[in-house]
C-alpha cells in the first residue's frame, strides 16, 4: 500500500534495488531543464531526500545550477524535476537549468539551445519539460530547433521531452476538429516520454494509461524510418482507431516511452505536496533510469546511449513494461467523445513502447 | 523585404497583460539564428552514430566537430554583421557553432531593423513575470533571406506549467 508516488514507489515499480545507484567513479551526469521562470531551492531537495531518500544512496545537492536562483519562491515544476531525476538517477552528478533572471526580451527555451551550442562538456542525459502546439510555431523556428536537436544527437546527448498533458489535443481546422500535436515532442530527433497511472492508485501494481498522456502524429515532420514498422503495426491492429481525418498517419508518431505521471509527492518551499501529476514527472524518472544505464556503459568502457530512438525501435521496446490498457483524452464532441488513441500491445501513440523495467532494460542496452 | 516567420502565432497567450509600448531608448537582447551549412550531412551523421547496426555507432562528434560542419558561410557572416552593425547593434555574442548571434539594441534601433515590429511589455500572474515582445510581424530585407532563419525574442512567450495537483483518488472499498 502507498499514499502517492515517492522515490520508493518508483524504485519498487521499476525494479531498482538499493545497489542501482551511480558509482561516483565515472564522469556520468544528467540535467533537467524547465523554462517556466521558476526557481529551484537546494533546501527543498535536501528536505525531500531527508523524507524520501532513506533507502538509496543519493547526492544531497546538485552539481551545477545554470540560471540565477534563490530569491523567488520555488516552483513545483523546478522542484519535481530535480527531486525525481536525482531519485531515479540516484548518486549521479546533476545539473539544473532554469532561466530566471534572463532579460525580458529573451526566449528561455532558445537560451537553453544556445547553451547546448556553447558548452563542450555537457551532461549525457537532458530531461526537458517544455512543449507548444506545433501549429502555433513558425516552420522556420520548428525546422531550426529540430536541427539543434540533430546537433545534440550527433554529440551523443540524450534529449528526453515530456509528451504533454493534453492527451491527443484538439483544435478546429476549417470547422472540423483535429488532434493537436505538440513540439518538441514531435521532433524525430528526441525521445518523448508519455504518462501512466497505477491501476489501483494505492498499490504498486500494473500501469495503465494516464488519460492526460500526450501523444499522436506530427503535422510537420514525416515519419522517420526507424519507427515505420512499429507504427504500421499499431495502425493495422488497434481496435479503437479514431477517424483518420483527425490525425496525419504519415507523421512522426510519439511518444516513444512512458513512466508514471500520476500522484507524485513533491517538496517545494519546504512543504511536502501530494498528488502532483503531469508528464513533466514521468520524464525525469525515465531520464534518471537512462543515466543509470549510462553508468554501467561507462564503467564497461562503452559510450553513452546518445539518441536512443533507432535502438529502442530496433529492439522493439525490449526491457520495457508494455502498457496495454487505457486511452488518452482528446476532442469533446459527438464523433470521438473525448477519446483519442488507446494503448495496445507493442508500440502505441499513448505510452510508446512502455515503462522501464530496469534490470531488463539494462540487459537490452548494455550491449555495445 | 520578406517575413521569416509568417506562420508564427502572434496572439497574446492567456494570462498575459500588456503594460503598453516600451520606451524607445530601452535596451533589448535579440537572438539571430544564422543559416547553417551541411544540415543534410548532419542528419546522415546522426543516423550513423545512433544506429546500433552502423560501424560508427557510439562514435560521437565533439562540439568542435559539429561547429566545423554546420558553421554559417563567410558570406552569411559578413552580410549579417554588416547589417547589424549598420543598425547600431552592439555587444554581439556568438556561440561555439557560430550559428547564433545575440546582440543588444535599443527599441528604436530594433524597430527600424525589423520593420513592422512594435515592442510592448507584458506581465503574467502572481509571479509577475515580465517579457518584452512584438505581436506585430517583422520583416527583413530580402538580401537577408539566404542568411537568417529567424529572430528570437519577438513573438514567442514563455510557456506555462501543465502540472496539475489532482484531488486524492477515491478507491471504493479499500484503504480507509
Amino acid at each position: 500500500l502507498h499514499l502517492g508516488v515517492t522515490p520508493s514507489v518508483i524504485r519498487q515499480r521499476y525494479n531498482l534495488t538499493a545497489q542501482d545507484v551511480g558509482s561516483g567513479t565515472t564522469n556520468n551526469s544528467q540535467a533537467c531543464a524547465q523554462f517556466l521562470e521558476q526557481y529551484f531551492h537546494a533546501s527543498d531537495l535536501a528536505e525531500f531526500m531527508r523524507l524520501f531518500g532513506g533507502n538509496f544512496a543519493h547526492q544531497e545537492s546538485v552539481a551545477r545550477v545554470v540560471g540565477q536562483q534563490g530569491r523567488g519562491r520555488a516552483g513545483i515544476e523546478a522542484s519535481l524535476d530535480v527531486e525525481y531525476l536525482m531519485s531515479a538517477g540516484a548518486n549521479i552528478s546533476t545539473w539544473v537549468y532554469s532561466s530566471p533572471g534572463r532579460h525580458e526580451s529573451q526566449e528561455p527555451f532558445l537560451q537553453w539551445l544556445l547553451l547546448l551550442s556553447n558548452e563542450s562538456a555537457l551532461p549525457h542525459v537532458h530531461t526537458v519539460s517544455y512543449g507548444d502546439d506545433e501549429d502555433s510555431l513558425s516552420s522556420a523556428y520548428i525546422q531550426r530547433v529540430n536541427t539543434e536537436f540533430m546537433k545534440a544527437a550527433a554529440r551523443g546527448l540524450t534529449l528526453l521531452f515530456a509528451s504533454g498533458d493534453s492527451g491527443a489535443g484538439c483544435w478546429s481546422v476549417s470547422r472540423r476538429h483535429q488532434f493537436r500535436p505538440s513540439f518538441p515532442a514531435s521532433s524525430p530527433y528526441v525521445t518523448t516520454v508519455g504518462g501512466t497511472s497505477f491501476q489501483n492508485p494505492f498499490r504498486v501494481t500494473t500501469e495503465i494509461v494516464d488519460y492526460i498522456s500526450g501523444g499522436g502524429f506530427s503535422n510537420v515532420f514525416p515519419q522517420p524510418s526507424y519507427q515505420e514498422e512499429a507504427v504500421a503495426q499499431f495502425l493495422s491492429s488497434s481496435p479503437h482507431l479514431p477517424p483518420s481525418s483527425y490525425f496525419n498517419a504519415s507523421g512522426r508518431a510519439y511518444p516513444d516511452v512512458a513512466a508514471l505521471s500520476d500522484g507524485y509527492w513533491v517538496v517545494s518551499n519546504s512543504v511536502p505536496i501530494p498528488w502532483v501529476s503531469g508528464t513533466s514527472a514521468s520524464t525525469p524518472v525515465f531520464g534518471g533510469i537512462l543515466s543509470l544505464i549510462n553508468e554501467h556503459r561507462l564503467l564497461s568502457g562503452l559510450p553513452p546511449l546518445g539518441f536512443l530512438n533507432p535502438r529502442l525501435y530496433q529492439q522493439r521496446g525490449a526491457g520495457l513494461f508494455d502498457v496495454t490498457r487505457g486511452c488518452h483524452e482528446s476532442c469533446l464532441n459527438e464523433e470521438v467523445q473525448g477519446q483519442g488513441f488507446c494503448s495496445g500491445p507493442g508500440w502505441d501513440p499513448v505510452t510508446g513502447w512502455g515503462t522501464p523495467n530496469f534490470p531488463a532494460l539494462l540487459k537490452a542496452l548494455i550491449k555495445p | 523585404s520578406y517575413s521569416p516567420e509568417p506562420d508564427q502565432q502572434r496572439t497574446l497567450p492567456p494570462g498575459w497583460v500588456s503594460l503598453g509600448r516600451v520606451d524607445s531608448e530601452e535596451e533589448l537582447s535579440l537572438t539571430f539564428a544564422l543559416r547553417q551549412q551541411n544540415v543534410e550531412r548532419l542528419s546522415k551523421l546522426v543516423q550513423a552514430v545512433s544506429d546500433p547496426g552502423s560501424p560508427h555507432y557510439g562514435k560521437y562528434l565533439t562540439l568542435e566537430d559539429v561547429a566545423e560542419l554546420v558553421r554559417p558561410s563567410p558570406l552569411t557572416f559578413r552580410t549579417v554583421q554588416k547589417w547589424l552593425s549598420a543598425a547600431g547593434a552592439r555587444n554581439c555574442h556568438s556561440v561555439t557553432t557560430q550559428d547564433f548571434l545575440t546582440c543588444w539594441l535599443s527599441v528604436r534601433q530594433a524597430e527600424l531593423l525589423l520593420s513592422g515590429a512594435e515592442f510592448h511589455r507584458y506581465v503574467r500572474g502572481p509571479a509577475e513575470i515580465h517579457v518584452i515582445r512584438s505581436l506585430r510581424p517583422y520583416q527583413l530585407p530580402k538580401a537577408l533571406a539566404p542568411h537568417v532563419d529567424f529572430v528570437g525574442g519577438l513573438h514567442r512567450f514563455p510557456p506555462t506549467s501543465s502540472l496539475r495537483q489532482r484531488p486524492e483518488p477515491q478507491v471504493s472499498g479499500t484503504v480507509g
